[in-house]
């Protein structure tokens, strides 16, 4: 539930406003990657390193339903809707934009919400290994959360063995949105 | 009175989970 601002608000508050509701969002991130079975019996070193590096990543997973690719708008959960246009006021253009694109390539592969999820999962898990201490357990538990990915959905649509491949496409699509815009967008924070 | 810092997103992110971290030692 991130309201955007009405023109009354400048964008400084806007902006703080748009902070403050990622503050909730990440932490329940962090919560999503305790449930993963094996991720918390990494080293906790390895989960903040995957953490931190994931998280905008997963949050794009997670923010892909707010988005509808064909009306071009974004609706927050508190069910206001809001056109491309009007957010582009806020300088998030590009990356609403890759949003919109990104958004519409996973809708058409139609996912269940448990694929949904372990696929986040493995999208947590994949992420950037500078700074990882122990690889090889990093490296073991995504290749069993893709396993466990790849077994749900050909057992779920035996006869469509393009469709797991494709989702795997989606990963680089995410380290580029990551890349683009992480350490670009701006946050207040408010001590 | 408040204090207002900008920082990155990344950094946002990653000053949160440092918190959350930080708390459930």
């Amino acid at each position: 539930a991130c309201p955007v601002a009405p023109s009354s608000r400048s964008s400084q508050e806007v902006w703080e406003s748009f902070s403050q509701c990622f503050t909730p969002a990440v932490k329940e991130v962090v919560e999503f990657a305790k449930s993963i079975p094996g991720f918390q019996s990494l080293e906790q070193h390895d989960q903040v390193m995957l953490l931190k590096s994931g998280t905008f990543q997963v949050l794009m997973v997670r923010f892909c339903s707010l988005f509808d690719p064909k009306e071009r708008t974004v609706t927050f959960l508190n069910g206001q809707t809001y056109s491309l246009a009007s957010l582009r006021a806020l300088g998030m253009g590009c990356l609403l934009d890759a949003m919109f694109d990104f958004s519409e390539k996973l809708g058409q592969l139609g996912l269940e919400p448990d694929e949904m999820a372990l696929f986040m999962a493995v999208v947590l898990v994949s992420a950037d290994r500078s700074g990882i201490v122990e690889v090889a357990a990093v490296e073991q538990l995504q290749e069993n959360l893709i396993k466990a990915l790849r077994s749900l959905m050909s057992h779920r649509r035996p006869d469509d063995s393009t469709l797991f491949p494709k989702l795997l496409l989606r990963l680089p699509d995410l380290r580029t949105l990551n890349i683009q815009h992480s350490d670009k967008l701006l946050a207040f924070r408010i001590d | 009175p408040k204090t207002h810092r900008v920082m990155t997103l990344a950094d946002h992110i990653s000053h949160i989970i440092t918190q959350d971290f930080a708390r459930n030692q």
